[in-house]
């Protein structure tokens, strides 16, 4: 329902519209799928180079976030949310971090994704950073679960673009597994 | 087709662009 996002002929459009979502875990209440969806709050929304950094200036860093809070940051027309026609048959690379570096990583992250250094086509739907109490956790979300070269692809950009060791912790979780 | 591609280098390089700001 909201209107297409205009780009002036002076800014460098992106690849992909995308929009920030913020969501909080309310403490002590059961998930379910409607409270989920009513927790997800639209931020922004940008087109372009410059109206990504127009909005990224006003967020805080994820390690100011409180505990139990998340970023997701999507490409417009997929909601962060594994029911979305684009989510069904996906999954998600999951990168644990400790206390201190997610910052970094996720400004990495978001810029390798809005730069399309993956190179997995249209395969990439999203990037989430979630700030947990003992440790972090940042995952790039994509269409095709079973598409094993392109869900290989996106796990060797990741080590590369975040500078993960070899013993970083990575897993692979379909949203499928999530869902049951 | 043709795909839009971004150094990380050119993103930064436009975070302080008059635009941006």
């Amino acid at each position: 329902s909201l209107p297409p996002i205009e780009i002036s002929p002076n800014e460098h459009k992106l690849q992909y519209a995308y929009a920030l979502w913020y969501s909080r875990r309310s403490s002590g209440k059961q998930p379910n799928i409607q409270s989920y969806d009513q927790n997800l709050k639209l931020v922004g929304r940008f087109a372009s180079v410059e109206q990504f950094w127009s909005l990224y200036s006003h967020l805080v860093r994820p390690s100011e976030l409180t505990t139990s809070t998340h970023f997701h940051l999507f490409k417009v027309g997929i909601k962060p949310m594994w029911e979305d026609e684009a989510n069904q048959k996906g999954g998600k690379w999951i990168v644990r971090l400790r206390k201190g570096l997610v910052s970094r990583c996720w400004e990495n992250l978001i810029l390798a994704m809005l730069g399309e250094q993956f190179m997995v086509g249209e395969e990439i739907c999203g990037a989430v950073v979630s700030i947990r109490f003992q440790e972090d956790v940042i995952c790039v979300w994509n269409k095709t679960a079973s598409d094993y070269a392109t869900t290989a692809r996106i796990r060797d950009t990741l080590r590369r673009v975040l500078h993960l060791p070899a013993s970083a912790s990575m897993e692979y979780k379909t949203h499928n597994e999530s869902l049951k | 087709g043709t795909r839009i591609v971004y150094e990380r280098d050119f993103l930064m390089n436009l975070r302080n662009s008059p635009i941006s700001k």
